[in-house]
């Protein structure tokens, strides 16, 4: 049994937003990274927060253990934690910046920004 | 372009030690640590002042401004095919200097401190980019060939022709290094030779050409106008941004131990006041 009203809100509790992807923006001087990152100065790369709860919709492309999982946590909430909302896909950015052999060096960087965030 | 600017690090100190006595701080490696403390005030100093700025090359800057761009157009993958498929371009600054007193100056070494660049890159490229300055008393007949090699070799690398009407306007050369790149990756390997080095001469027919008539002389150039060589390489695994903060915080030390060294000197016992003197 599902513990929540025809609104998909829990009775009770205060409602919080389902996993999705929030501003995050990166500051590289605030990091203290400026005296060797050049450009860029900053990026959006974004985060994931929100609640996995049941029932979970498909465009969070819940993994079949986080669908097993969340619906546990639906039945029990004190036996099993709901799944997480984590990062599914996640795009590059480049960056100009200098080695320790002061050479200026062109990098894309793997996996920076959150494209889409799910449950897992 | 504004993000070129060098900006010296000037985050407020409460900030800084709020985040080290944060919980999730507590928990890291020493690593993290080592981050936050070269984040400090106190090792500051070994950061580089503004004086210290580093100007990037026109090309670099290009190369960013394009590539990040194409990124925000969604053409990552099919458009890094046009750069040999590298995820990273170096460039490394020219640190040879021409001998004033050859004059005609017949031949040049170009000099690069290439031991930065990992093993663990795989080279997929690399180019030889000279600054030509415009000569207005350029000769107009014959076509001039430029010519490269190692060197400790008289095995040409590489060589391109040049019009003597190009001459008359400001240009860059440039010359495909890949194989000689590759070449001195594979036999010094073991050796750690830092240098890679390149002869260059011109000739007209059988003649060697003066190399300031076609502009090439390195007297008053500016950073920018400084020879480059730029290696094209492809990460052989995924990329650790953090990588680069342990090569940073690596070479801050040993820079920070030359200093220290000299202070450190003295009798067991004795505090850093005395030592001082």
């Amino acid at each position: 049994t599902a513990l929540s009203n025809r609104h998909g809100k829990r009775h009770g509790k205060k409602s919080r937003s389902r996993c999705s992807k929030k501003p995050l923006h990166v500051n590289f001087k605030e990091l203290g990274w400026d005296d060797w990152i050049i450009a860029p100065l900053g990026y959006e790369a974004y985060h994931c927060e929100g609640v996995c709860d049941f029932p979970l919709r498909s465009h969070l492309e819940p993994t079949n253990h986080a669908i097993i999982q969340t619906l546990m946590n639906s039945m029990d909430p004190y036996s099993t934690p709901p799944s997480c909302c984590v990062p599914t896909k996640l795009s590059p950015i480049s960056i100009l910046y200098t080695d320790s052999g002061n050479n200026v060096v062109y990098k894309q960087y793997e996996e920076m920004v959150v494209e889409q965030c799910g449950c897992r | 372009f504004q993000s070129a600017a060098r900006i010296s690090p000037s985050v407020p100190r409460r900030n800084r030690e709020a985040r080290i006595s944060h919980p999730g701080a507590q928990r890291s490696s020493k690593f993290l640590k080592d981050i936050l403390t070269y984040l400090q005030p106190a090792a500051g100093h070994h950061k580089h002042e503004p004086k210290d700025a580093i100007v990037p090359h026109e090309y670099m800057l290009s190369i960013y401004r394009t590539y990040s761009a194409a990124e925000k157009l969604g053409l990552n993958a099919s458009f890094f095919r046009s750069s040999k498929s590298a995820n990273t371009i170096t460039s490394f600054v020219d640190r040879g200097t021409d001998n004033l007193l050859h004059s005609p100056l017949r031949r040049q070494k170009y000099l690069f401190d290439v031991s930065t660049l990992s093993e663990k890159e795989e080279l997929v490229g690399a180019e030889l980019r000279i600054f030509r300055k415009a000569q207005g008393n350029a000769q107009k007949s014959g076509i001039y060939d430029i010519q490269l090699y190692p060197c400790r070799s008289d095995r040409q690398l590489n060589s391109r022709s040049l019009d003597p009407m190009d001459s008359a306007t400001s240009g860059w050369e440039v010359l495909d290094v890949w194989d000689a790149f590759k070449a001195h990756r594979q036999h010094h390997y073991h050796q750690q030779q830092r240098h890679l080095c390149f002869q260059l001469r011109v000739t007209q027919g059988q003649t060697e050409v003066d190399l300031r008539q076609l502009g090439l002389d390195r007297s008053g150039r500016t950073q920018q106008e400084k020879a480059i060589l730029v290696a094209y390489t492809r990460s052989k695994k995924r990329e650790n941004l953090f990588n680069e903060m342990k090569e940073k915080i690596k070479s801050r030390r040993s820079v920070g131990e030359k200093e220290e060294k000299p202070r450190t000197r003295g009798f067991k016992g004795e505090g850093p006041r005395r030592r001082r003197r």
